[in-house]
């Protein structure tokens, strides 16, 4: 078998994390159950809307470059925010909540949210 | 991804895993990455669940998913998800769901209830392990006392395997790359190898937070797909996480 031609010796005293393999801390918020499903993001999502936006446009570009039609995405906006309607509670209250606060079609909110489940092929 | 959960020589349990993720969408040639992977860093978030002011749980996670794919439950479990590829897919499960079948569980729901209503590791370990899935996944648990560990494989019926912590044989350590245990890893992803190396070359003895991020730092263990880190202890639900470049030379997965 071929070494592996990434491999390397077993890292030693990496931590505390700096230097080229650490890109940054990440911070923490608050989400508060006692509120109602669709405001418990709010804090959240208005720090991370615009972090948020370029990754679901990320995604919509590679998309539109499979189906440059645009239909796909026509389809993620217009068709799959029924879906919502059909999940469970608080799941569905709470990505309703994403949308309104982020701006973001709530189509693409619930297709970034079963990511899991499509690409588990 | 990879996951790992440890127990020290005097029975400390530790769980730690590299979250990686973008495979295949959109290779960035400019700066050799994965253009998603590297869109997703700037929103991982920690996450602490409250009510009544109280800690719930706590979780890493993307903002906007409401979905966990690692938590700690504090004195009583950490719990992270690695995605399972198999022909029998999620897209079956959302095809069923769309045919109005709605008897299973959307993976990052399940977790989210899991660390949210499980009493303690027996119980999210049984939930895990019975709930009906939409998707295949593996579900790698840590518990509080010692050889509470496992590597929970799910098809989206059954759990077609529990890999469990058993000290008293040697296993000190259980870790998870993507791949059934049972079963080779592909040839060219195979991070399960170096990952076992160093782990037996650090030894329980020498085991910790700090060391398993020596061995999570370790290419290809690190590659192009890593987001971030996140390293768990179940006392007090300890959790930090760092998000992770990996510079060239570096396996793109």
């Amino acid at each position: 078998v071929a070494p592996d031609p990434y491999g390397e010796d077993c890292r030693s005293k990496m931590y505390p994390p700096s230097g080229p393999t650490f890109k940054g801390n990440v911070p923490t918020y608050i989400i508060n159950l006692d509120l109602p499903p669709s405001k418990r993001w709010d804090e959240l999502i208005r720090a991370k809307k615009t972090e948020l936006k370029a990754v679901i446009q990320n995604i919509k570009d590679i998309a539109n470059t499979f189906f440059p039609s645009g239909k796909i995405v026509d389809i993620v906006d217009h068709k799959i925010s029924h879906l919502t309607d059909t999940l469970p509670y608080p799941f569905n209250e709470e990505l309703q909540g994403i949308a309104n606060s982020s701006g973001i079609p709530l189509g693409e909110i619930v297709i970034f949210n079963i990511f899991y489940e499509i690409f588990t092929v | 991804c990879t996951s790992i959960v440890a127990e020290d020589s005097t029975g400390k349990l530790y769980h730690a895993r590299n979250l990686d993720f973008g495979l295949f969408l959109g290779w960035d040639v400019k700066n050799n990455s994965w253009t998603v992977t590297r869109e997703l860093k700037p929103t991982v978030v920690n996450l602490d669940f409250q009510r009544n002011n109280k800690t719930v749980f706590r979780s890493t996670n993307f903002a906007g998913y409401i979905g966990m794919v690692s938590g700690v439950k504090p004195d009583l479990f950490t719990l992270t998800m690695n995605e399972r590829f198999s022909l029998d897919g999620g897209y079956i499960g959302i095809f069923e769901w769309f045919l109005g079948r709605r008897d299973g569980m959307w993976m990052g729901f399940l977790t989210r209830s899991v660390l949210e209503n499980a009493t303690s590791y027996q119980d999210a370990k049984d939930k895990l392990a019975k709930t009906r899935l939409l998707a295949p996944a593996y579900f790698i648990l840590g518990g509080k006392n010692s050889g509470e560990g496992c590597v929970i494989t799910r098809s989206r019926t059954a759990a077609l395997d529990i890999w469990d912590l058993d000290i008293k044989k040697g296993t000190w350590y259980v870790i998870e790359t993507n791949y059934d245990r049972w079963k080779p890893p592909l040839v060219l992803d195979n991070r399960r190898t170096p990952a076992m190396k160093c782990l037996n070359q650090t030894s329980q003895e020498n085991i910790s937070l700090p060391t398993i991020y020596d061995v999570l730092s370790t290419k290809p263990v690190l590659n192009k797909l890593t987001v971030c880190t996140t390293l768990m202890e179940v006392d007090k639900g300890h959790t930090e996480t760092y998000l992770r470049e990996c510079p060239d030379p570096c396996s793109p997965w």
